[in-house]
């Protein structure tokens, strides 16, 4: 599951 | 990154440049919703504000100066630049039927609970909808500009793009993100009508009309 604030992607 | 989600934003940045042309140098926005480009300007500012805050890298850094910098031009070109080109009485979709829905679902479906993760949140859920107006016109004026259609297209595919990407990095790297997947899988839905007419016509080198 993705961790808030870690958005990687465009 | 992988080839996909590198594809995708090819095709993003592409679908940007081809309408930022488009305008320029036809000098008309004829064809083109303000109020999705309005969208997409909201879409990205709220998506990007940790621009300066959370370096990723250089690549994701001048992506994200490239799309807000294009997307605040389009505007500009579309609401001041061009305006006496713009098709206002085709361009009805009412966009506060967008904002609020996404807004309140970004309040209780969310990753958490911050401001900078709700916003984030927001323009995920914006972002599948943003379209809506464009389409909505497209399919009140009964037709599209060749190019206008190839721009559709190539942002069309970018999410779809996607779609592989997130397959592949919840092969690879063990990675989901459920509310960027489901908000994906719902953008790239509302694009298969646009889809089908463009592969059964344009691509034949007819014009893309709909049945009004």
């Amino acid at each position: 599951e993705v961790l808030p604030g870690d958005h990687d992607e465009l | 990154m992988n080839i996909f989600r590198f594809l995708g934003d090819i095709s993003h940045l592409s679908a940007i440049i081809i309408l930022l042309l488009k305008i320029w140098k036809s000098r008309s926005c004829a064809g083109i919703s303000g109020k999705s480009q309005l969208l997409f300007a909201i879409v990205f500012t709220t998506r990007y504000l940790d621009l300066f805050t959370n370096f990723i890298s250089f690549y994701n850094t001048s992506m994200k100066v490239v799309y807000v910098a294009s997307s605040y031009a389009t505007v500009w070109m579309i609401y001041s630049k061009f305006k006496a080109t713009y098709d206002g009485n085709h361009d009805t979709f009412r966009v506060e039927f967008l904002i609020v829905p996404t807004a309140i679902l970004s309040f209780l479906v969310n990753h958490d609970f911050t401001p900078l993760e709700i916003l984030w949140t927001f323009s995920i859920y914006l972002e599948s909808v943003a379209i809506l107006p464009q389409l909505f016109m497209v399919s009140k004026t009964g037709e599209a500009e060749t190019i206008t259609s190839h721009y559709l297209f190539a942002l069309g595919i970018y999410r779809t793009l996607y779609l592989f990407n997130w397959i592949w990095r919840y092969q690879f790297e063990e990675f989901f993100d459920l509310i960027a997947i489901v908000a994906g899988l719902v953008q790239t839905v509302l694009y298969c009508d646009f889809f089908y007419l463009y592969i059964t016509k344009v691509l034949k080198g007819k014009k893309l009309s709909l049945p009004a």
